[in-house]
């Protein structure tokens, strides 16, 4: 089972 | 906001192709055009729309106006839509609904929904649209869907390697696994077969098989679908609409180890 990441980790807030 | 499409299953096409992806949207409209961004709700999955004035028969925007829907509802509205009809959206300028305009002028027939619009708070991400990927892939759309409906029944994670050979989709099950290579080809006789691949190194991702079939339900917007891979970052899979503007959805990757 590989983990998932989130989307959020990688943009920034605008 | 007026802004008219000469035919309202262009609109439709747009909400249906992520309508099951995201439940609800802000649409930033402005003069340059309506722009949406939207996440899921596991935040792995982010979904950009753009729609220019280009798309439009005509449009005006005399100030900024932020729209936000659920988008089942919407959906329902736009059932109606059909390619003899044009559609009108108008927004006042203290928007609190969404007023579409159906028009079938051969029919002498004219169809009015109002939709309540939601105050949706949502944290817009920058997301660089030019954004530097190591791998480009340019493809058929139908191609690509099937191949996403092919292997995602094997399992629930899905692999994308590109290398010089060409572009591998693969996925190992428990009890079966498929791969699927695609070589760069031209097809003079028709130009959405072709698959061209440009890349400065190989890259080897893993996704969710749910989000693929998320994500296919959006090629009836475009007989192409550009890929962009870079590794540990979010792919891009992009729709692109004749008449320019298009819907991207950002996918988070599966971590390597």
């Amino acid at each position: 089972n590989i983990p998932q990441s989130e989307i959020d980790t990688f943009f920034s807030e605008n | 906001l007026e802004a008219k499409f000469d035919d309202s299953t262009i609109f439709k096409k747009i909400i249906d192709s992520f309508k099951d992806s995201v439940t609800q949207i802000n649409f930033v409209c402005s003069e340059s055009g309506i722009e949406a961004q939207a996440i899921d709700d596991s935040r792995v999955l982010l979904v950009t729309v753009s729609i220019p004035p280009s798309c439009f028969e005509s449009y005006r925007c005399d100030r900024p106006t932020t729209i936000g829907v659920y988008l089942a509802s919407l959906a329902k509205l736009l059932k109606s839509a059909n390619t003899n009809s044009s559609l009108t959206l108008y927004v006042a300028d203290k928007p609190d609904e969404l007023l579409l305009l159906f028009e079938e002028p051969k029919n002498q027939k004219s169809m009015e929904y109002k939709l309540k619009l939601v105050d949706i708070t949502a944290d817009m991400l920058e997301v660089d649209s030019d954004m530097k990927s190591d791998v480009t892939v340019e493809m058929s759309s139908v191609e690509f869907t099937k191949t996403v409906r092919d292997l995602t029944q094997l399992s629930d994670s899905f692999t994308v390697s590109v290398t010089k050979d060409g572009i591998v989709f693969s996925v190992q099950g428990d009890t079966a696994q498929g791969k699927v290579l695609l070589q760069p080809r031209e097809d003079l006789a028709d130009e959405s077969n072709n698959l061209s691949i440009s890349m400065s190194k190989t890259i080897d991702l893993s996704f969710a098989s749910k989000y693929l079939l998320d994500i296919i339900k959006a090629a009836s917007i475009s007989n192409k679908i550009f890929l962009k891979f870079s590794d540990d970052t979010p792919a891009l899979f992009e729709f692109k609409m004749e008449k320019g503007g298009g819907v991207g959805f950002y996918l988070a990757p599966k971590y390597d180890d």
